[in-house]
């Protein structure tokens, strides 16, 4: 049986509101030591994992690997329900067709009960290998979504370029160009506005501007990005959670 | 003329 009490309704809703638009069916994995999911985009472009441990959870308990084929369409109109500050508690059998959703106020004046029934979803799950980064950015969540937004108004396709002290984000359409160039500093009093560069090597990548504006959601969730790159391999994009992360992998575009 | 790469090419399915 797994019963897993989120203190605040809000962080499922960020957590599924960070990735449900670029995956739509996704089996969520429940284990003794927490919830885990993976899934591909259609295109085989972009892969999403998530890792939410016990403790971002003020209850859990899960006696045996149960695992929840979920629409995230049909979990978000649920999770919709609830307030942001409720308790949330996912509640499901050994072998469920259903899981359902308790959302209590503080004042347990409202009980609200939703069941959303389960699916059996076919998917690969692929295996990660342990990639060797070059080049690791650490970024303030919303520096990285207004890079994104800005540069995604004038291409589909986004060059990301790191030497040993700049960050140089830049794009070619059709309309015009642009360029973002951010240079690695610490922010003392708010750590989280620094920048920071680790670089072994230089290197340039370009990605799919559509697949960087689904990753950006993810900013719901954090208010830091860590971007580690590599030639030649999917850049992965991380959003860290008290106690998880949803991470992003996004394959390249090459020159043919 | 950039391509698109896939995931299948980096990661294999288990």
């Amino acid at each position: 049986m797994l019963e897993a009490k989120f203190e605040e309704a809000s962080l499922f809703k960020r957590i599924i509101d960070g990735f449900k638009d670029c995956v739509q069916l996704v089996n969520f994995q429940c284990k003794q030591d927490g919830i885990i999911a993976q899934a591909v985009d259609d295109s085989r472009v972009l892969l999403v994992s998530l890792e939410i441990g016990v403790e971002a959870f003020q209850e859990y308990r899960c006696d045996h690997p149960i695992t929840l084929g979920i629409d995230l369409a049909s979990l978000s109109k649920i999770l919709r329900c609830g307030n942001n500050n409720d308790t949330l508690t996912l509640i499901a059998e050994d072998t469920p067709d259903s899981v359902m959703l308790l959302f209590e106020d503080t004042k347990k004046d409202r009980i609200a009960e939703f069941n959303l029934k389960l699916m059996d979803i076919d998917a690969d799950f692929l295996k990660i290998e342990e990639l060797v980064y070059e080049s690791t950015l650490n970024l303030p969540a919303t520096e990285f979504v207004r890079v994104v937004r800005e540069l995604g108004q004038l291409s589909d396709s986004l060059n990301i370029t790191v030497t040993k002290e700049t960050i140089k984000f830049a794009c070619d359409g059709d309309i015009g160009s642009g360029t973002i160039i951010l240079r690695p500093f610490i922010n003392m009093e708010n750590p989280s506005e620094s920048i920071k560069l680790e670089m072994d090597q230089p290197v340039e990548l370009t990605f799919g501007a559509k697949y960087l504006a689904d990753i950006v959601k993810g900013s719901a969730l954090s208010d830091k990005v860590a971007i580690r790159l590599s030639s030649e391999a999917p850049a992965l994009f991380q959003f860290d959670l008290k106690a998880g992360f949803l991470q992003f992998f996004l394959a390249p575009k090459f020159n043919d | 003329k950039m391509k698109q790469s896939s995931l299948l090419s980096f990661f294999s399915k288990s």
